[in-house]
């Protein structure tokens, strides 16, 4: 059952799987557990898609995970799949959302990074592709999309902790979410959750051109924050990739904003420093619920303002 | 298994343009195993890096050298490791 697991523990991959299973057959009539593809070293990557019915409803991204090591994350991602899921029916807002739009969630998006960080080194943040010509293993999935590719804010060294790939897309974890969001053809939102240092992001990073919808992504971006600090005034900043962290390249976030998808945010969620990614589980639960109030905000407005 | 005894973050104020090449040059020796927890070099947020043990003093020679303002955020990164280790092992029995 849902109702005994332990939300505020971090988890290794096998039993978030079992996890999702296990909310799918609680829920069989609001989420189906999407198949997107295998990763490089061939596990299976899942998305959870809540959704009342509809053909190719409009329908908002959630992907958490990404970096291996960001386990907040993850976890925070469970539990937010798990308050999607009981908030249906309860709470009028979500209920509203999913009687006119889809989420799709990705808990773990970086599924062989996260088993590595599990079983042999606790920092890695890369997938774990095999590069030929370096005995260096594994590509920044979030350096990896056709947004910039390879420019400024990425590395071309197979051994850096950023290194961009050979080529777009390259990694096979970064292409099936690619193929799942251009085969599905009508995502509205799409919001990437990594951690530390508690910012939130919109387009672009791998320059630092403002983009034409800044002033409307800024203030559904401080409006969401306002929402998500009114839990436990958790400190957050606001701005452009490129203006308020640094300028990096490939990113998921503006690939999704460069192919029409407006509401494209990244959030960085807790610690600043004193933890980084070895956040104590204490604090899985206050963050999830801090996030929640901000990711909820702009799926409201997501779903408030069609475009 | 990869272990990070001694292993400490530090936290790096930049305050001016020659902190900031400072730490360019820093990035560029991949010898010395740095991990860089936040990017982007600026005036207007600090900048986390993990320093493996075997490079601890030479990187804060460095700093001091060049005059980086820094401080230690996390003392023994392993130990942070064996706790959380700790934690979901106890969680996994809470669980059973």
């Amino acid at each position: 059952s849902t109702k005994s697991f332990n939300f505020a523990a971090y988890h290794d991959l096998e039993t978030i799987y079992s996890f999702m299973d296990t909310l799918v057959a609680s829920h069989p009539n609001l989420i189906t557990k999407v198949h997107i593809g295998n990763s490089y070293e061939n596990r299976p990557m899942y998305a959870l898609k809540f959704s009342t019915g509809g053909v190719n409803r409009p329908a908002i991204w959630v992907d958490a995970g990404i970096h291996s090591r960001e386990w907040v994350t993850q976890a925070s991602a469970v539990w937010i799949a798990n308050k999607i899921a009981s908030n249906y029916g309860v709470d009028p807002s979500v209920t509203s959302l999913l009687g006119q739009m889809d989420i799709y969630l990705m808990i773990v998006t970086n599924p062989d990074g996260y088993v590595f960080t599990h079983t042999n080194n606790r920092m890695w943040r890369k997938t774990r592709s095999v590069k030929s010509g370096s005995s260096c293993r594994g590509v920044d999935p979030n350096r990896n999309w056709d947004a910039g590719f390879g420019g400024p804010g990425a590395s071309k060294d197979p051994c850096s902790d950023s290194y961009h790939g050979p080529y777009a897309h390259s990694e096979v974890e970064v292409k099936n979410v690619v193929d799942l969001i251009m085969g599905h053809g009508n995502f509205k939102s799409f919001i990437s959750v990594h951690s530390y240092s508690q910012l939130l992001m919109y387009p672009y990073g791998y320059t630092c051109t403002d983009i034409p919808d800044m002033s409307e992504l800024h203030s559904v971006g401080t409006a969401a924050i306002k929402e998500l600090t009114s839990l436990y005034n958790t400190r957050y900043q606001v701005g452009s990739i490129c203006k308020i962290i640094y300028q990096a390249s490939g990113g998921s976030i503006d690939w999704t904003y460069d192919i029409g998808i407006k509401y494209s945010f990244a959030f960085e969620l807790r610690d600043t420093g004193f933890y980084g990614f070895l956040l104590p589980a204490n604090q899985i639960i206050p963050t999830a619920e801090e996030t929640w109030l901000g990711l909820k905000y702009i799926m409201e407005y997501v779903r408030n303002h069609p475009y | 298994k990869e272990l990070f005894n001694g292993d400490q973050v530090l936290r790096i104020h930049v305050e001016s343009e020659d902190h900031i090449q400072a730490l360019k040059e820093l990035e560029e020796d991949v010898d010395s195993g740095l991990d860089f927890w936040t990017h982007g070099f600026s005036t207007e947020r600090p900048i986390d890096i993990r320093v493996p043990h075997s490079s601890l003093s030479a990187v804060k020679d460095f700093l001091k050298k060049n005059n980086v303002p820094f401080n230690v955020m996390i003392n023994n990164v392993q130990e942070l490791l064996d706790r959380e280790k700790s934690e979901m092992v106890s969680n996994a029995k809470m669980e059973r």
